[in-house]
């Protein structure tokens, strides 16, 4: 899966994985 | 109003009229949102903040500035030292862009330049770095990397920048994004991701 498109989400990084949670879209 | 990118290119070329990298001390930045401020590799106690903008009910002003924040221990709080930093070349005006260090450079990547009016709106694609050693900025190559945005995210992962979403928003074309790609500080060059 890959998430749908968006802005302003937080982004993250740990122990070589990225996280991504939440942001907006118009 | 003028062309929001003639606009740009009159502020760029006051900053061009510069001869040298300076470094003056100041008082807080006045308020701002949407710059960024992150912390300097090189120092336990320095925030380097970067660009953002103002609305003061009638206009907006967008932000080139480039301030470092030393930070002491005061007596009954933390203390602020503050310097502005000018360059002659320099990334435009940006607010909602992102930054990031690496080693000895804080990397910067797209945001948005509105203009005064608000009717205009300019989406950069550029990525800078500046290098913490000597406070000068160096414009890299977006070969192979995003189209212009803003809101983006943005964190470091090993030796790269990794980038994802964004929107462009023109007022007539409104695009959000689901891509990614990583920046490789060695190389210096961009990768699409998936």
């Amino acid at each position: 899966t890959w998430p749908s498109p968006r802005s302003a989400c937080g982004l993250a990084e740990f122990e070589d994985t990225v996280f991504l949670y939440g942001g907006y879209t118009k | 109003e003028e062309d929001i990118e003639v606009i740009l290119n009159n502020l760029a070329k006051l900053d061009r009229e510069r001869v040298a990298v300076t470094e003056t001390p100041c008082s807080r930045p006045s308020p701002r949102v949407h710059g960024s401020m992150t912390l300097n590799p090189l120092k336990d106690n320095e925030l380097i903040v970067f660009g953002g903008e103002y609305y003061n009910g009638e206009r907006v002003m967008v932000y080139n500035h480039l301030f470092r924040c030393k930070l002491g221990a005061g007596s009954d709080k933390l203390s602020t030292q503050w310097s502005q930093i000018t360059s002659p070349n320099t990334p435009k005006p940006r607010s909602s862009h992102q930054a990031v260090a690496s080693r000895s450079h804080i990397y910067i990547f797209g945001g948005e330049f509105t203009s005064p009016s608000q009717m205009q709106f300019y989406h950069h694609k550029d990525m800078w770095r500046l290098d913490l050693t000597t406070c000068s900025w160096e414009e890299l190559s977006t070969k192979g990397g995003p189209t212009p945005r803003s809101g983006h995210r943005a964190v470091v992962w090993r030796s790269k920048m990794f980038v994802f979403g964004g929107f462009y928003d023109t007022g007539h074309d409104v695009r959000y994004f689901n891509d990614a790609f990583l920046y490789d500080f060695a190389e210096l060059k961009w990768t699409k991701v998936g």
